[in-house]
């Protein structure tokens, strides 16, 4: 007599929207915007290619409204064009890896969104690096089963060998209210990557970011997990597909991110394991055990970080100049840390006078993987840690002209939620977080009371 | 060369088990156990049975926590168990109806973190009402396929007439850390459901709560969606599941919430499209403007309430009461409202004096679809409402001991996360919850006005 159903993931996400930055028609705008444009810079700069990214959002008759970003980035094969963008849960960022995109979501919500306002499918224009051939596909998403549809496929012969992606979708929302903060969402994004030229035209206002710089930071590489951070699931699969004979030592030193020979052996030691035991012959308690002590062990080399990608201070203190323009910057990108076995770094920057508006807290910009962050700041790690600083130590009576500009990256931040909006205060994150930033408030410290010195030495 | 890949719903959450609440090893205890405890009371309030719900949480050898809620619910029919217990986006609650369960994904994440912390199934228990026998089922979850695996299947005679389920779970989680949220947590639900019987047993303490009521509120039935919340895609399946030959009046008045023939006639008439009309001639540039024309139109009858059951202002009171033992109190039950077509009510009440301790803003306990809700109070829109109050203004001087409870429930809370834990701010359910807490101010300063003038003639 109950009803029981199954829902497929494009099903949920239609149904549960919200909880992917859907929830009205004015952030569904801001976040159809963003999705895209992360998707863009993460298809250009991940693959060495200087990011050439044109917004382009337009306001039709009754409301419907035009959102088109073109990337000059790798593209996307003719093949996995339906998937990619008719399939939720589908990507390719699903590795170990320092991106923007994690969830295998972003583009299939802004398609479902446009599909559910309008009906219209989403528009895609694309070819790889050397691709003789330009491939353009409209792509709906059948919602009940997660299956892309297409229509209206054309090749055109790629004469003039380019190669990107060109999205173009069709929605009903609230362009008025979303435009101030796509505006803002693109000059934060322009302050933080200087190697990129990014154009933005909609009817009311044109934004142009020229390319400051043509040195690409370098791309993060693929790596392998952290011992620190294993379960019991990572573990039975890592086995199962193990070749008999491979020794307990061996599987470790193989699979995980520093762990050689001899520390493999230390663990097992410690862990009292038998390092030249048939790891296949490990049941599910013994997975448990060797779980629960490689979490524990204190021995294991911490992660490195050749997955992660840091702007850098150089970077940030000249984004931070260019678009705050103040007359004080400092910036201080932390040592390597992690948690839960996830490498993560955390760069901080402050800026003081200037053009920076006075207030009574410090404005603050917050960055996650390169990604601006502009809602749930009450619930952010980097609000919870500004708020924890007493600026009079540092010499700053509020109102102040103050900002702070905090950037976290990592295989994985701790996002709140699949809409990418608020870092969870992890206590490895939020320490070094206040790390960050009190050197930059000392520093912003020793600046005040050199110009305190002036004043007085001008007195005289 | 770009490597592809599609996750299976479980794999997602596998990953991001933190934006589901299993972010760290004491919350993931506390959001197992209430996961349990929301499934326990659905499973028997909105059935006609009072709740007996008993939670037992015990702590192992090495770190490992054992849960156990059974209930006298409904139970599960055998051929359900495995879905409803190991595969994601499987339930009963995806139909318009109140219910704490919405998204079919709770009990799979508990299942999958003690999965994953200790590679242990869960063990469930259940005869469904008059079943002459009691299942037994030890369930995993293929993560990777997302499908239920079944260990242990027993099948034992119902001598007792036993009917409900049993849940136990062996996971490893931070007890300590996790123990007084759960018990804040089930304090809570008790306030609120005086017509169950939850007891609570644990290594350190023990609650029982009695039932204090045998009066069950009448439970919710499913409705119809409400024109004003339609989109496409709901247009085009219904569209598609209609006969040939039916009207687009017609179609109408027997779809949607609230619209007789004549209103069906009235709405045609004011879009601009002929309600003889065959519905199925509509292609999809017409559904959009039909979709448009439904959610811009102004007469609409209001969402009706059958779909939802909110606590009353008696039991409120009564609740409030017991638990915070104040000196005053006082409930609201706003009028039904809508958003986007989901019918919803708010409750609110306000304790001042007695037992509560004084601080420097009200203490906030927050209820949606009657779940309390611990986490995220900084971006909850009940704690927005609150800081609005200038509680000057209705004679109350902090520090105060003033505690303010908010309940919303809808056929649709807009939950911010599938986390369950703040819920958004829709400003329908903003401005009615300033509506239900100022007229609960008013109450309270006529009150303490009365003390004041009962002072000064004590003084004469
Ligand atoms: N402009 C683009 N150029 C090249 N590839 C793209 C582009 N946009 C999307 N893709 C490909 O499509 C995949 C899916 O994109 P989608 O935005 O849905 O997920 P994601 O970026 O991987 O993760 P997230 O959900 O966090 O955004 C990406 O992983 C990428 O491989
Ligand atoms: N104790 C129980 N008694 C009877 N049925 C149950 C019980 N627990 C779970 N179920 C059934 O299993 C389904 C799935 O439960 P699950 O917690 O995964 O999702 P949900 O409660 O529907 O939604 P949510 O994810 O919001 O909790 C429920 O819809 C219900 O039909
Ligand atoms: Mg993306
Ligand atoms: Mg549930």
């Amino acid at each position: 007599r109950e009803r029981y159903e199954q829902l497929s993931p494009s099903e949920f996400f239609y149904r549960n929207r919200e909880v992917a930055g859907f929830s009205n028609p004015t952030r569904a705008v801001y976040q159809a915007v963003r999705e895209l444009v992360e998707n863009a810079l993460d298809a250009t700069e991940m693959y060495g290619l200087l990011p050439d990214v044109k917004i382009e959002v337009g306001e039709e008759a009754d409301g419907r409204v035009r959102i088109c970003v073109e990337d000059n980035g790798v593209g996307v094969s003719a093949l996995e064009v339906p998937n990619v963008f008719g399939r939720v849960f589908y990507g390719s960022k699903y590795v170990l890896r320092q991106a923007r995109g994690v969830f295998g979501l972003g583009v299939k919500m802004a398609v479902l969104y446009a599909q559910l306002t309008t009906g219209q499918p989403v528009r895609i224009r694309t070819a790889t690096r050397k691709s003789p051939f330009i491939y353009e596909f409209d792509v709906l998403i059948d919602v009940e089963r997660n299956l892309p549809v297409i229509r209206n496929l054309r090749v055109l012969r790629n004469v003039d060998g380019w190669h990107g992606t060109r999205v173009e979708l069709l929605l009903r929302g609230n362009w008025q209210q979303a435009r101030r903060r796509v505006e803002e969402y693109i000059r934060r994004t322009a302050m933080i990557t200087p190697y990129a030229t990014i154009t933005f035209r909609c009817p009311q206002s044109s934004l142009t970011f020229e390319r400051s710089s043509s040195k690409l930071p370098p791309a993060p590489a693929v790596g392998k997990p952290h011992p620190k951070g294993v379960d019991v699931e990572m573990l039975r699969r890592m086995v199962e597909r193990c070749r008999r004979g491979a020794t307990l030592a061996k599987f470790l030193s193989t699979h995980f991110d520093g762990v050689g020979p001899i520390t493999a052996q230390k663990f097992c030691e410690w862990a009292g394991f038998d390092p030249n035991m048939e790891v296949k012959e490990l049941r599910v308690e013994d997975l448990e055990e060797l779980a629960a002590k490689m979490q524990a062990y204190g021995g294991w080399r911490r992660p490195r970080p050749i997955t992660l990608s840091p702007l850098g201070e150089e970077l940030l203190i000249r984004g931070v100049k260019s678009v705050l323009k103040p007359e004080f910057a400092t910036a201080v990108t932390r040592p390597p840390s992690s948690y839960a076995g996830h490498p993560f770094i955390v760069e901080v920057a402050i800026a003081y006078g200037g053009e920076v508006p006075p207030a009574e807290e410090p404005i603050l910009y917050r960055f996650a993987n390169r990604i601006p962050l502009l809602y749930d700041e009450g619930v952010d790690v980097a609000k919870k840690v500004v708020r924890k600083i007493d600026w009079s130590v540092y010499k700053v009576k509020m109102p102040a002209p103050l900002a702070v500009v905090t950037h976290i990256c990592s295989t994985k931040v701790p996002f709140k939620g699949v809409g990418k909006e608020a870092v969870a205060d992890v206590p490895e994150v939020e320490r070094e977080l206040e790390m960050g930033l009190r050197e930059c408030a000392r520093r912003l410290r020793r600046h005040l009371s050199r110009l305190e010195r002036m004043m007085e030495v001008k007195r005289w």
